[in-house]
C-alpha cells in the first residue's frame, strides 16, 4: 500500500485483498471497504495514507466492546475455558493462572480434561509452574466430577480463583456440546453464581470456522469473552473482528506464545496495527 | 444437497438458456464467496475463477441440465481435477527401517497423527517404533507413552535430552530392534521460529526420513500456504495430513498447500481416536470445499 499517493480503485482493492488475506472474511471485508469509501467521501480525504488510518480506526472499533465482569465476585471466582482441539486452552490457563498468582490470589486448577492422553500431566506441570492447587482424575473419569470435586476443594481450602480445563472438542459433535452443559449444571448447583467467566479460545491461525464455533459454544454456554492465541505466528488473527462485532463479546486476552507470560491484554488499536504492520 | 450458497449461483442462471459473458460474472463471484469462505487461499481462489470462467465459457450446454447445473458440475469437476493430482498413497516396504518425520504448527495434530499412523501401518504389517522428540511442550512426552500403551506400540523416549539427540539415539534403536517404521514426533513451531526451525532441521539430517508430514489443522486459514510453503522449503515435506476433518472446517487449506506447493495430500483425520484416520478422496473432498 503505497501511502504518498492518492486514492484509486486499485488502492481499494489491494486494502480489501489484504483484509481477506488476515482472515477477516470476504462478507466483512467488503463491508469494511464500502464503510471506507463512505467516510473517505464524506470527509473528502484524498491520499491512501490517510484513507489506511481510517480503516484501521474502522476495524478497532469493531473490535471495541466495553464490559465490565462483576464487582463482587463470590468465591472462588470461577473462569471456564472452553474451546476446539488443539487451540490452546491449557497453555492459556497456566498463563492466566500466573496472572492471579502476581496479584496475590490463591488458585486451583481443575483437570476436567479427562479425554485425551496426557492432559491431566500438562495442566498439572503449569499447574506446578505457578504454584496452584490442583485437582484431576484418572483418564476416562467424568468431567463433570472433577469440576465437582474442584467446587469443594475451592470451598474447603478457601480459594479465591478456580480455573477449569475442559477438553478439546469439535463444536459439531452434539455430545460433546451436551457434556459441557452438564459441567455448567454441576457447577451452578454448588455456586448458582458461577461460572463467573466463560472463555472461548480460539486459534489465532483459524480461518471462518471460528464464527460457527462461536456460533455453536455460545449456544449452549454464555461467552463472556474470547482469547486469540497464537498471535505471535504470522496469521493475522483477524477473524476476531468479525466474531466481536458479531456478537458482542469482547476479545479478553491474546497468547503470543508458549511462555508463562506470553498472555496480554487485548487492545483493539494494538491489534489492528499488527494486522498491519 | 446444495448449500445456499451453491443454490443462489445457480439461480445466476435463472431463466437463461446458455451461459454468457453476463449471467456468468455474476456465478462466478458467488463461486469466489463460498471459496474464500471455505479458507481456500485466495490467489488460489482468483486462478482457480478465472480458469473456471473460461472452460464454462467454452463449452456447450448439455440438453439434459440447466445452465446453472451445467456451471456447478463445471466448478465441481475442476475441483476435482484439481484435488486428483493432490493425492498419493504411502506404502513402505516392511524389510527396510522406514522413517517419517511429523512437522506443523503448535496444537495441528501432529503427535495423535503419529499414533494412527502408527496403527495404520501395522494393521499393514509393519512393526512400528514411535520416537518421543517433543523436549518443549509439557507433558508430550507423557502423551505419546500413554497413546503407545493404549495402542500396545513402542516408544522410544528419553526424558531430559534434546530433541536432536533424542532422535539419533530414537533411530539407533530402532535399526537394532528391527523395528520396520520409525515415526518421529516433533514439537509444534512456527516457521519464523529460527531457533525451532533449527532444530527442526538438525532432526531432519539425524534421521534422513523417507517422509516428512506436514500436519495441517482443517480450519486454518489464508495463512496456510505461506506456512507450509516455509515449512516445505527447510525440510522438504513430502506430504500433508489434514487433520480434524471430522469438524466442519471446509479445509481449503489444503487445496491452497497441495496447488501452490505441489505437495500431496496423504491422509486426513476424522477424529480423536487412533483408528481415525482415512486416505484422502478428491471426489469428497471438492464437495466438501463448495459447501
Ligand atoms: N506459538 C504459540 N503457541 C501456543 C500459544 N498458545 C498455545 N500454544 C501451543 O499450542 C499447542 C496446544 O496448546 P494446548 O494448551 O495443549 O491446547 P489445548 O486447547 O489445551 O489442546 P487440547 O486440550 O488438546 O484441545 C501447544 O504446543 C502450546 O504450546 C500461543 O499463544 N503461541
Ligand atoms: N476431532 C479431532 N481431533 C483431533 C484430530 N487430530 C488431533 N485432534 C485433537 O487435537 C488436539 C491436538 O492434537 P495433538 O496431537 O496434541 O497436536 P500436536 O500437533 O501434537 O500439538 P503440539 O505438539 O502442541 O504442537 C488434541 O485434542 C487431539 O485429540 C482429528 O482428526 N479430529
Ligand atoms: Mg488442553
Ligand atoms: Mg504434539
Amino acid at each position: 500500500v503505497e501511502h504518498d499517493k492518492l486514492i484509486s480503485e486499485e488502492f481499494y482493492e489491494s486494502l480489501e485483498d489484504a483484509l481477506i488475506t488476515a482472515d477477516v472474511g470476504a462478507d466483512l471485508s467488503e463491508e469494511t471497504i464500502a464503510q471506507l469509501r463512505r467516510e473517505v467521501e464524506i470527509d473528502g480525504i484524498t491520499t491512501c495514507k490517510e484513507a489506511y488510518a481510517y480503516m484501521k480506526r474502522i476495524l478497532a472499533h469493531h473490535l471495541l466492546i466495553v464490559s465490565d465482569p462483576d464487582d463482587f465476585p463470590p468465591k472462588p471466582w470461577t473462569l471456564l475455558v472452553i474451546g476446539v482441539n488443539g487451540v490452546g486452552k491449557t497453555t492459556t490457563i497456566g498463563k492466566v493462572a500466573k496472572e492471579y498468582r502476581d496479584l496475590g490470589r490463591s488458585v486451583i486448577l481443575a483437570a476436567a480434561d479427562t479425554f485425551r492422553a496426557g492432559a491431566t500431566e500438562q495442566l498439572r506441570i503449569w499447574s506446578d509452574r505457578t504454584g496452584c492447587d490442583f485437582v484431576g482424575q484418572h483418564e476416562g473419569a467424568d468431567a463433570a466430577s472433577v469440576v465437582f470435586d474442584g467446587m469443594e476443594a475451592a470451598k474447603g481450602r478457601g480459594h479465591d480463583v478456580m480455573i477449569i480445563d475442559t477438553a478439546g472438542r469439535l463444536h459439531n459433535k452434539k455430545n460433546l456440546m451436551t457434556e459441557l452443559d452438564k459441567i455448567v449444571r454441576v457447577l451452578k448447583k454448588a455456586n448458582p453464581w458461577t461460572p463467573n467467566e466463560v472463555l472461548l479460545v480460539l486459534d489465532g491461525t483459524t480461518g471462518q470456522n471460528a464464527i460457527a464455533q462461536a456460533e455453536a459454544f455460545n449456544d449452549i454456554i454464555k461467552i463472556t469473552g474470547f482469547v486469540v492465541t497464537k498471535l505471535d505466528g504470522t496469521a493475522k488473527g483477524g477473524v476476531a473482528i468479525n466474531l466481536t462485532k458479531r456478537f458482542g463479546i469482547p476479545v479478553r486476552k491474546i497468547g503470543v506464545g508458549e511462555g508463562i507470560d506470553d498472555l496480554q491484554d487485548f487492545d483493539p488499536v494494538q491489534y489492528v496495527e499488527a494486522m498491519f504492520g | 444437497e446444495l448449500s445456499t450458497r451453491l443454490e443462489s449461483v445457480i439461480n445466476k442462471f435463472r431463466g437463461q438458456s446458455k451461459i454468457t459473458e453476463e449471467n456468468i460474472s455474476e456465478a462466478m463471484r458467488e463461486v469466489k464467496r463460498a471459496l474464500l469462505e471455505a479458507d481456500v487461499n485466495f490467489k488460489v481462489v482468483k486462478e482457480f475463477t478465472k480458469s473456471v470462467q473460461e472452460k464454462a465459457l467454452g463449452e456447450d450446454v448439455l440438453s439434459s441440465v440447466t445452465p446453472g447445473q451445467f456451471f456447478i458440475k463445471i466448478v465441481h469437476d475442476e475441483l476435482v481435477k484439481l484435488m486428483g493430482g493432490a493425492q498419493r498413497k504411502v506404502e513402505f516396504e516392511i524389510n527396510r527401517t522406514n522413517v517419517i518425520l511429523m512437522a506443523g504448527l503448535q496444537g495441528s495434530g501432529k503427535t495423535t497423527a503419529t499414533s494412527k499412523l502408527a496403527l495404520h501401518y501395522r494393521k499393514k504389517g509393519h512393526r512400528p517404533l514411535m520416537v518421543a522428540c517433543d523436549v518443549h511442550r509439557p507433558a508430550a512426552i507423557d502423551q505419546l507413552e500413554s497413546l503407545g500403551k493404549s495402542l500396545d506400540i513402542p516408544v522410544f523416549s528419553e526424558r531430559g535430552k534434546g530433541a536432536v539427540e533424542i532422535a539419533k539415539n530414537g533411530l539407533v534403536y530402532a535399526k537394532r530392534e528391527g523395528y520396520s517404521l520409525v515415526i518421529f514426533d516433533t514439537a509444534g513451531r512456527l516457521h519464523i521460529d529460527e531457533e525451532m526451525m533449527a532444530e527442526l532441521r538438525d532432526v531432519y539430517s539425524a534421521v534422513n526420513p523417507d517422509e516428512v508430514f506436514f500436519v495441517a489443522d482443517a480450519m486454518t486459514g489464508q495463512e496456510a500456504v505461506n506456512v507450509a510453503a516455509e515449512f516445505t522449503k527447510q525440510v522438504n515435506c513430502t506430504g500433508v495430513i489434514l487433520s480434524k476433518l471430522d469438524g466442519d472446517a471446509r479445509g481449503g487449506a489444503a487445496l491452497s498447500i497441495n496447488k501452490v506447493l505441489g505437495v500431496p495430500l496423504c491422509f486426513v483425520g476424522v477424529g480423536e481416536k487412533p483408528d481415525a484416520l482415512e486416505p484422502f478422496y478428491p471426489d469428497r473432498y471438492a464437495s466438501r470445499i463448495l459447501g
